[in-house]
């Protein structure tokens, strides 16, 4: 498999931060099925991929991740 | 727009608020005054009145704090999360924390986030608004800065909060002598003053300060300048924008300032690159592009850099053709195919438009391209026109976007 670079795996970490916060993404730390968990990430980037009327790909794109990183209020966008 | 589970809001009109403590970024006058005018804002627009109180426990408690501070929600230093607020409830409900590791200011400019904007959007959680995902909209999660000299509450936040709420009690009639002086309310404790914040009453004597906007269905309406937007279409007049959007039904009413405050109003053209997500506005010999909200840097350029001749200084309208990739501008007469791609006109332009676009024998205000087909508006109507074949399909008024 293709190495996964350092800044890559900060990405995936902040995408991961930003959906707990904001999309009431709950990873599950000791599931044994890691596709299960990316999964349930996509879901949730494509929730927030609509939201903010991007290209709904569920794809960590350079778009998304821009988006997340834009300064914003700490209330979450959609609550459980 | 969107409220809180259960839509929990305040069941009374006369709300609290007080204010903690202050940041070191600014005066404490400017924060007072920010938070004042950011509580105007709702107040303007429901039956809500807002009292300040100096000490004990009000509704809406305001506070600076930075990383953890006691609550669940720490912040996060510079940068990402600025501020949050509670929805209305006893105890923390209502309450608006800022995070203290931003840079606060009264200004809009890029090197500090403006305490307005972001407390009236804080309010507004606290007096029981969620996110919106409307671009524009103030209780839109992400930060803009926005001109905020004659801030107006966009469409879709008065239409939350009067969800809530309702809209203000009849404004009274226009008083032949000034109102008697404000009692001291009741809740206020002795030794505190409090500060009843005067209720912006629109009275028929206040002279708008911008020309009224025409109306949706108005037969004589016509354009300045169209342009798709990542899957909606904007329609500008004036510093009107009427919004029509897949994402809600009806049309929505905004201003170019509530998008792009450093824009002057009176577009002349305009046209998405939507691969690029990209729009191109055009001001006399000038234009711009933006992404989203934001302003490209190193705009404006002046129009000859796309390939006109020095003697047009201004163009009448501009649409890109998502398939061939390009863009056709129309000056007068006449009209030219600019090639994206290579970023240059084509060559054998300008043409005549009446010899390639049959049945339009005038000038373009405006013209879009929707699902296919090119658009184009002369004053109040607009004609279909098929590109490849060039042949008109028909005329329609044109607001027929508006569902007249």
């Amino acid at each position: 498999f293709p190495m996964v670079s350092e800044k890559e795996k900060e990405d995936m970490q902040f995408a991961k931060k930003y959906l707990e916060n904001f999309y009431d993404f709950k990873e599950e730390k000791n599931s044994l099925f890691k596709s299960k968990n990316l999964n349930h990430m996509a879901e949730k980037v494509r929730e927030m991929q609509s939201f903010f009327g991007l290209e709904v790909t569920g794809e960590l794109n350079r778009k998304t991740l821009d988006m997340m990183k834009q300064p914003r209020c700490g209330i979450p966008d959609i609550r459980a | 727009y969107s409220t809180f589970p259960q839509s929990p809001k305040w069941r009374k009109e006369d709300v609290t608020y007080r204010i903690l403590n202050y940041t070191p970024d600014m005066l404490q006058a400017d924060v007072d005054e920010a938070i004042a005018k950011a509580f105007q804002l709702w107040s303007s627009v429901t039956p809500l009145r807002f009292t300040r109180l100096y000490s004990g426990q009000a509704d809406i408690m305001i506070s600076f704090a930075s990383g953890f501070h006691g609550d669940f929600y720490s912040f996060d230093g510079p940068g990402g999360t600025l501020a949050h607020a509670y929805p209305p409830s006893s105890g923390i409900g209502g309450d608006a924390h800022f995070d203290e590791d931003e840079n606060w200011t009264k200004f809009t400019t890029y090197s500090g986030y403006n305490l307005f904007l972001v407390a009236a959007h804080e309010l507004g959680h606290s007096l029981g608004l969620g996110h919106s995902n409307v671009f524009g909209a103030l209780m839109y999660p992400i930060y803009m800065a926005t001109d905020t000299r004659d801030y107006r509450l966009p469409q879709d936040d008065i239409d939350g909060i009067q969800a809530l709420y309702g809209p203000p009690r009849e404004s009274p009639v226009l008083p032949t002598k000034a109102f008697p002086p404000q009692e001291p309310t009741e809740t206020t404790p002795a030794e505190a003053p409090t500060e009843m914040l005067p209720r912006e009453e629109p009275t028929a004597m206040t002279p708008s300060k911008t020309p009224a906007r025409p109306e949706d269905c108005d037969p004589h309406l016509t354009f300045d300048a169209i342009t798709t937007l990542r899957g909606e279409i904007l329609f500008f007049k004036g510093s009107y924008v009427w919004r029509r959007s897949p994402y809600f039904s009806g049309i929505e009413h905004d201003t170019i300032s509530s998008f792009w405050p450093s824009l002057a109003p009176g577009f002349d053209a305009a046209y998405e690159i939507d691969k690029k997500d990209r729009v191109l506005f055009f001001k006399d010999d000038q234009y711009w592009a933006v992404s989203g909200y934001n302003i490209e840097p190193g705009f404006p350029r002046p129009i000859q850099n796309l390939g006109f001749p020095t003697s047009v200084r201004k163009i009448d309208a501009a649409v890109h053709d998502q398939k061939t990739k390009k863009t056709y501008f129309f000056a007068g007469n006449k009209y030219w195919s600019f090639n994206e791609n290579t970023q240059s006109m084509e060559r054998g332009y300008p043409r005549k438009i009446t010899s390639d676009f049959q049945g339009i024998g005038h000038r373009v205000d405006a013209a879009l391209q929707n699902n296919g087909l090119f658009y184009f508006f002369h004053e109040s109507n607009q004609y279909e026109v098929d590109i490849k074949s060039k042949k008109l399909i028909r005329t329609m008024k044109s607001n027929s976007w508006f569902n007249c």
